[in-house]
């Protein structure tokens, strides 16, 4: 099984 | 103050077309470069941009930068009021919180005025990071489409993998699966035009498993291009990206699904 992914966990915020 | 005069409405309509059921208001965001957008989806799971350069306009006037609040549904709706061959003004004076847009027919015998109230929106951006992605794929935005379309009556997600020979995409579901392969080809038609192609670039094989519901969203902007490219890493967002025309791009980054 998988689970979706969160972009805030990839790109960090400004 | 911005003024920007846009050759054509059909540009504008299908960049709309295929943001607003992904975010529902954000900035846009203006420059003496051009305007852009950035924003996430409230699940945070896919990001949507674009970038139109000053130089697409003609004339093209932004004098300091400009954060306007547009909710979508709104500027659907007016644009839905151009033809699509219409030349299209957008209009901002300076604090003011209307954004005028005028659509000229080409014949010149009808102008049409529509007036946007502006939202106050603060919105958070994200940074990207800018690497080479291990693998690129250039291929058909039609075929694209196509594939996700077929591949959800199958499952909820797709797995993509790239390797030198072509791109797979495979799905399962609770009823069986499916897959299909695009092998990298150079095609050219009965004309000797170059037919769409697919390419493939890599340093390394990428297998992502990413969500169908939202690659299908993102098929809305396949027809601004012929081309959709796929910027693929490993464990990182997927990126795809159509051209519109020569003078920018709609980018969506799409987190991937993670093993448990």
């Amino acid at each position: 099984t998988s689970k979706q992914g969160r972009l805030d966990s990839f790109f960090s915020s400004s | 103050m911005l003024e920007a005069r846009l050759p054509a409405a059909s540009i504008l309509k299908k960049i709309v077309e295929s943001i607003k059921d992904l975010v529902s208001q954000a900035n846009f965001d203006c420059s003496e470069s051009g305007i852009s957008f950035q924003a996430m989806d409230e699940s945070n799971i896919a990001l949507s941009s674009f970038l139109l350069r000053a130089d697409g306009f003609d004339p093209y006037r932004c004098d300091r930068k400009l954060s306007l609040g547009i909710r979508f549904a709104t500027l659907s709706k007016i644009l839905k009021c151009a033809g699509n061959d219409d030349v299209v003004v957008i209009r901002y004076a300076d604090d003011t919180d209307i954004l005028s847009l005028v659509f000229e027919a080409p014949d010149n015998n009808r102008i049409s005025e529509f007036d946007i109230k502006l939202l106050d929106i603060s919105s958070e951006y994200l940074s990207i990071p800018e690497q080479e992605p291990e693998c690129k794929v250039k291929m058909s935005s039609a075929e694209f489409s196509r594939i996700c379309r077929d591949l959800i009556t199958i499952g909820s997600s797709v797995v993509i993998d790239a390797t030198k020979s072509g791109v797979k995409f495979s799905s399962t579901g609770d009823d069986g699966s499916g897959s299909i392969l695009i092998k990298q080809s150079a095609s050219v038609d009965g004309d000797g035009k170059a037919a769409p192609q697919t390419t493939v670039e890599m340093s390394e094989p990428v297998s992502l498993e990413l969500s169908l519901k939202y690659l299908n969203n993102f098929t809305k902007a396949a027809p601004l291009s012929e081309y959709v490219v796929m910027n693929m890493t490993n464990d990182s967002p997927l990126m795809l990206q159509f051209d519109v025309s020569d003078i920018g791009y709609i980018r969506y980054f799409l987190a991937p699904q993670i093993k448990d």
